[in-house]
């Protein structure tokens, strides 16, 4: 009997690995945290659950609607970068952080149609000490051209600016379009990573650090970044039926 | 020569009936973050002659079922199968923690047809 119980879990497991397979994972996911549901994510699910089986029908299941791209599966990649400390801050610099988004996980047949980095504040705030002396916060977003070396984490040379903008009053939520560089990742160059910087601006470095200009940001929560892919097993399949 | 069977009631019939999936039945409760089940329906019943429109038959199954009438033992009923699904998304943790919303076509069972 005991042969036999052998022999009848080695099936079950057997077919648990089949259906996952036709599910799209290579082996069943176990978490080892249960990270809260991004909200975005939440509000896609719901939506879909709502709509009548005739419109799920109807609409194309392999776009994200709400997104207006191609793509089955929509993830968000937690932020694994470290803040950036400088034995001295530079000048006018509020907040230096290294993002890491491990898109490793994304399997071979998946076309990435889309990736938005999210940057979350706990609060809408105004620099101070007022936005109306042309004073302000300025977000610079770098490619990392090398991995970080333990222990000497800054400066980082050779870095391409991305993303630069200054703002009067930075908003809970700041999003940007990282599509093509998510998608250089997977196919030419290697995933290093990117560098967040931000910096007050319009002041010296006294009213930056000394009266408070950084404070602004001290709402600061994470990023993430939200990838929209596209499986080509799955939705090849579906097109050619129809 | 039709050989005699027993009456096709319209409980019989092929159509779909309520299976609820939970994902905790199958252990999966760990990973997947919801829905935590759902109605995903399977198809039961019988294709019987003649068949009507109702039963969503193909040309072929109508054929099948005059064939099986004249030969009951050479020749199977058409079989009761789904003819139209839709999908569902799924929320659920990767192996990495993050957390994914994939979208599976083809997970419940709205119309069933003899085929």
């Amino acid at each position: 009997s005991a042969a036999l119980a052998t022999q009848l879990s080695l099936q079950e497991s057997l077919q648990e690995s089949l259906l996952l397979k036709s599910l799209g994972l290579s082996t069943k996911p176990s978490p080892k945290t249960h990270a809260p549901v991004p909200s975005v994510l939440w509000r896609i699910f719901q939506r879909r659950k709502t709509l009548p089986a005739l419109s799920k029908d109807l609409g194309d299941a392999c776009r994200v609607e709400e997104f207006n791209v191609p793509g089955n599966i929509i993830r968000v990649f937690a932020d694994q970068g470290h803040f950036i400390h400088h034995g001295q801050p530079p000048r006018l610099l509020c907040l230096q952080k290294r993002l890491y988004f491990n898109l490793s996980v994304l399997e071979e047949g998946e076309r990435l149609t889309m990736a938005q980095l999210e940057i979350k504040f706990s609060h809408n705030s105004y620099p101070s000490p007022s936005p109306s002396q042309g004073q302000g916060l300025e977000l610079r977003l770098y490619r990392s051209s090398r991995l970080p070396l333990r222990g000497t984490p800054a400066p980082e040379r050779g870095q391409k600016l991305l993303v630069e903008r200054s703002f009067v009053q930075l908003h809970k939520s700041l999003v940007f379009d990282l599509s093509g560089v998510a998608k250089d990742w997977r196919t030419h160059s290697r995933n290093l990573g990117l560098i967040l910087e931000i910096a007050w601006s319009g002041g010296d470095g006294a009213s930056a650090l000394g009266s408070g200009g950084c404070t602004s940001i001290s709402s600061f929560l994470d990023t993430s970044l939200l990838v929209v892919t596209l499986s080509q097993q799955q939705c090849g399949a579906s097109r050619r039926r129809r | 020569r039709s050989a005699q069977a027993p009456p096709v009631t319209l409980s019989s019939l092929c159509k779909p009936r309520q299976l609820y999936i939970s994902f905790s039945d199958v252990g999966w409760e760990n990973w997947i973050i919801a829905p935590q089940g759902y109605m995903a329906n399977y198809c039961l019943g019988e294709c019987p002659f003649p068949l009507t429109a109702e039963l969503n038959s193909t040309n072929h199954a109508i054929l099948q079922t005059m064939v099986h009438s004249l030969d009951p033992e050479g020749t199977p009923q058409p079989c009761c199968v789904p003819v139209r699904l839709s999908p569902i998304s799924i929320l659920y943790y990767d192996n990495s923690d993050n957390v994914v919303l994939r979208h599976y076509e083809d997970m419940v069972v709205d119309e069933c047809g003899c085929r």
